[in-house]
This record gives C-alpha cells, structure tokens and sequence, in this order.
C-alpha cells in the first residue's frame, strides 16, 4: 500500500470503564436540565434509533451516557520492539491552555473502516472554550473519532474527544466536544487503585504533569494568569431585553454590536464582560436603520469596563490569514465566550475599499456583534450572520460574513472624540453598489465571455 | 502543516491507535469501533472512547447513568464474549517512509 500498513490488530481486555464526574457536571451544566436548545451528539456508541426525536435533548438515553466514558485497555501481546525507543506521552493539564491554544487532534474517521487509509487522520483548530475538564475545539472530527487524542503544539496530550459532532437547535454547531485527558486520566487512576490495581494506576499517575495530581485550583489559577491581556478579553456579552449576542468592547464605555442584538436607540442594554468583572449597564446610543445593509448599533456604557484590553484596529485586510471570531454563540453567559479559528477567505470591495469580510471560522446564532481578529490581535471587524440556504434550510457555521473596522472607523472616531453622531448616520445611507453587496446579490460588471 | 507542529504529529502518530470491539458468542455482535490512545507502550495501556462496550454492559447501556451513578465500573460489568482489538500504526516518521522505497500501488480499499 501508499502508506506503511498498520500493525495487525492486537488482542486488549479491558481494564475499566471511567467516566470524569467533573465532565460529567460540566455537561449537564451546558447541555442539560433546564437549557431549551435541543443539543444533538455523535457519539462513539451503536448507530441511534432511527426515529430522531428519540435521540434529540438531554433525555437521549445510551448514546448519550455514554457520551462521558471512556475505557481502559490493557494490551495483552504488546511486544519487546514496539516497546524500545518509543517516547513517553506526557499529558498537559487542560487549563493550563488558554482559549485560542492551537489543538492538534490525531484520530482514525469510521473507527476500524479501511484503516490503512484513514488510521491517524490529524485536524488542526484551536481550544475553543472550557468549562473544567469539559472542552469545546473547532478542529473538525468526523464520526470514529471518538477517543482520538488532542495534541498541543509540544506534542502533549490535551484531552481525548467525547463528541466529534455536535448540532444545536438542528444547526450543526462545528465544535467537537472534548475530556481533558488530566482529568481524566486522575479519575481513572482512582478507579484502578479501588480496584486493587495498584501498578496499572501507577502507571496512569505517572503520565500526569505535577500540578495535575495535585488540586485542580492551581491549572485554574494558571489560565487566569495566561489569559490575561488575550485579544478576546474584549469580546462582551450583550442582553436587550429577552435578545441576547454579542460585541466588542472599543473603550472603557464604548461596545459596538449589532442591530439586530441590540435594535432600538434609548433602549437599556446589560452587557457582561469576558473577564470576571460586573455587568455594566448602558444605553443604545446608534442603531442603523432596518433598510441598511450595515447592522450595526452602538452602545454607551454607564460605567467604565475594567481590566479589558481594547483592541486596535486592523489597517488591512488580507484574504487568505489567520482569523478568529469570538462569540457568545454556543453557550451564552453559562460558558463565556467562544473562539474559533480560521481564514480570512473573501474581502468584498466596493471602490477598492472592503465593505464585506467572510471567513471560514465557525459562526453560531448569538455570535453575532463578536469580533474578528487577525492572529495578532487586531480588530478586523464585526460579525453579522452566517449562511442558510433557505431551499434546504441546512447552516453553514464556517461561511460568515462581517462587517470591517474600516466601514466603522471614521464615524466611530468621530463619535469618540466628539459625541457626534451624525457620522454614524451615513451608515444609513451606503451607496446601492453596497447594498447589492450584502443584498447578495452582485453580478459581474462585464459578463464572462466563453473561452470555447 | 509547517515545523510548528511537528512535535504534535510525532505524538499522534505514535500514539494514535483505533480500538474494535466485537462478540465472540453464537450470534456475533459488532464490531462497534473508534479512536484511541496509547497512552504507555511498555504497560500496554490504551484510552479509547466508552461507547464501543456499552452494548456489552451486563446491566445494558443503561448502566452508563449520566447523573450522578458511579465513575467508573469494572471489567466484570462487561460479558464474558466481549473482545477488543487494538491496531496502530507505525507512524509517518523517516524510518516508516524508507519501508516504503520501491513500493508504488494504488491502496486497496
């Protein structure tokens, strides 16, 4: 075969079935009890029933207890050769890794189906959000990839992947769903040790980082210290009324959202930062109007937000970068934001200025008014929407459009300096060639002749 | 992928195995199969998703409660017929590349 073949299968028995109880309340914190989103999870188990009500929501039954767990083998003809000069895996504590850490998942698609051709498939994204051992990649996983490792860029083991896929609401959400492999493994060396293991449990303990073996306080306390200052500190949750999404912190008293978040000028909105700081209440101070393609709003704030990094505008706009998009999307204000990886994958231009931005990162209802950033931290825009194909009613997570810095900035300095909201207004008044533009509706000047 | 994540590709393919699991009864059940990880080679340790041995739980899948039932169960709560096997591969490393000098076909599938 093209690829070297993979070592015949070797006999295992196993040792135990473990399960994280702090995944477990994690879980059932985001995806249970009371939340109305119904949550849909591929998991690693038999095919589900074919009648789909049966697997939607918290009440899905086997398939998705089984969701949690995860088994440990032991091999039992594991030869001399396969053990000389193989490196040690170390295992890294998951919260160690700030949101945005690059992830590496290295799993097998369909499971045991052709593995000379699938075994080792690698997906490359970044950690999207945590809670406790409970964590979220946007790397893209396939069913069989259950179980597969998630690597850091040092080649430690991060977690091992509980759901490649995930749906919310019938909308494919474009997250996997990960078990930190530390809490895992603490949890496993347990069982082993109450079992009278006591050599397997050994072995399991030693592949654990110092900290990790210890309490969970210290890695929590070290996430907080790294995430510290990250661009996506700037990212705020914004409620109106029963409306929620998201925004973008630009100063102290300043958060820049979208219409449809937060639609009517005068009205009283609640906005909650990223960080652990109080929400801040303020005012919508601009909203453009219904009839204009740019859906924007403009929020002042009562009091200043503290301890957030604001973030400095991109000066241009390179199709083909690194981009992330940090929302509120998925999990609102149970998990703080998300983030998620990407390319700056089309810039619409209008009179060769950028009136439109569209990446590849995943994009979920109620990410909407998050910003777009360059790999460095520099604010690209807002987003807006992703993409439905009303024929087919499918979503598409990681086609999305944003609206850049650079249609805002001149009116929103403006307004920074002066209070002058006049400026803001043009943003009610874009040329037609900018409304065909978001209209979808563009057609090329010329059209294209035959090359036949 | 560039050098960056070089130290991460070593670690998945060195580590990265899929896990089959299947009945040895009358009426053969599975193979039900997913990723996994080697997680020690010398002890022969491999991490693999749950799911694949719910159908064999003696108590049923059931027995995975995901409320606040136990963190973990022995191997007894599996059936005797229960059999797993484990493949993994030899890694896309130099040593790998040279076994496949003079080796030109298309892959079977």
């Amino acid at each position: 075969s093209a690829q070297p073949a993979p070592r015949s299968p070797a006999c295992a028995r196993l040792l135990l079935l473990a399960c994280c109880p702090a995944f477990r309340a994690s879980f059932a914190r985001l995806f249970g009890g009371d939340v109305p989103e119904q949550w849909r999870f591929a998991g690693g188990g038999p095919e589900p029933p074919e009648d789909e009500a049966s697997t939607s929501g918290a009440d899905e039954g086997p398939l998705l207890a089984a969701l949690g767990w995860f088994a440990l083998l032991r091999l039992e003809d594991c030869t001399v050769k396969e053990v000389m000069g193989s490196p040690r895996l170390s295992v890294v504590p998951a919260a160690s890794l700030p949101k945005g850490a690059p992830l590496l998942t290295c799993g097998s698609p369909f499971g045991a189906f052709c593995p000379d051709i699938f075994l080792n498939s690698l997906s490359r994204g970044v950690l999207s959000n945590a809670a406790g051992p409970l964590l979220l990649t946007d790397a893209r996983c396939l069913p069989g990839t259950e179980g597969a490792g998630v690597f850091s860029t040092h080649g430690a083991l991060v977690a091992l992947v509980a759901a490649p896929l995930c749906w919310r609401a019938r909308e494919w959400v474009g997250l996997s769903l990960l078990c930190a492999a530390d809490a895992l493994l603490r949890s496993a060396a347990l069982a082993l040790r109450r079992l009278g293991l006591q050599a397997e449990a050994k072995e399991l303990a030693a592949l654990l980082p110092r900290q990790a073996r210890d309490t969970s306080a210290g890695p929590q306390r070290a996430q907080v210290l790294q995430e510290h200052g990250a661009a996506w500190l700037a990212a705020v949750l914004v409620e109106c009324g029963s409306v929620w999404g998201s925004g973008v912190a630009l100063a102290p008293r300043l958060v820049l959202t979208c219409r449809h978040v937060a639609p009517r000028e005068n009205k009283r909105v609640l906005v909650r930062p990223a960080t652990k700081s109080p929400p801040v209440w303020g005012e919508v101070v601009f909203a453009t109007q219904d009839t204009s393609p740019y859906d924007v709003a403009v929020v002042k704030l009562e009091e200043s937000l503290k301890g957030i990094p604001f973030p400095v505008l991109a000066s241009y706009f390179h199709e083909g970068e690194d981009v992330c998009v940090v929302g509120f999307g998925a999990f609102g204000q149970a998990c703080g934001p998300s983030v998620t990886s990407g390319i700056l994958s089309a810039v619409v231009e209008v009179n060769e200025a950028p009136v439109m931005l569209q990446t590849t990162c995943a994009v979920h209802g109620g990410s909407s008014g998050g910003p777009l950033f360059t790999s460095s931290g520099e604010l690209l825009g807002i987003i807006t929407s992703n993409t439905r194909d009303n024929s087919t009613g499918a979503t598409y997570p990681h086609l999305n459009f944003s609206i850049p810095m650079a249609v805002l900035q001149p009116a929103l300095s403006q307004y920074r300096c002066t209070g002058e909201l006049l400026p803001l207004r043009e943003l009610d008044r874009p040329s037609e060639q900018v409304r065909v533009v978001w209209r979808l509706q563009r057609v090329p000047a010329q059209p294209h002749q035959s090359k036949l | 992928m560039g050098r960056r994540w070089g130290p991460a590709m070593a670690a998945g393919e060195r580590a990265g195995c899929v896990v089959s699991a299947r009945g040895a009864g009358a009426e053969a059940e599975g193979p039900w199969s997913c990723s996994g990880v080697l997680l020690n080679r010398r002890a022969g340790l491999v991490l693999c998703h749950g799911g694949i041995v719910a159908p064999f739980l003696r108590a049923g899948p059931g027995a995975l409660q995901p409320g606040t039932g136990p963190s973990f169960l022995g191997p007894d709560s599996c059936r005797d017929d229960l059999r797993l096997y484990v493949q993994w591969g030899p890694g896309r490393g130099p040593r790998a590349r040279a076994e496949l000098r003079g080796a030109l076909c298309t892959p079977p599938c």
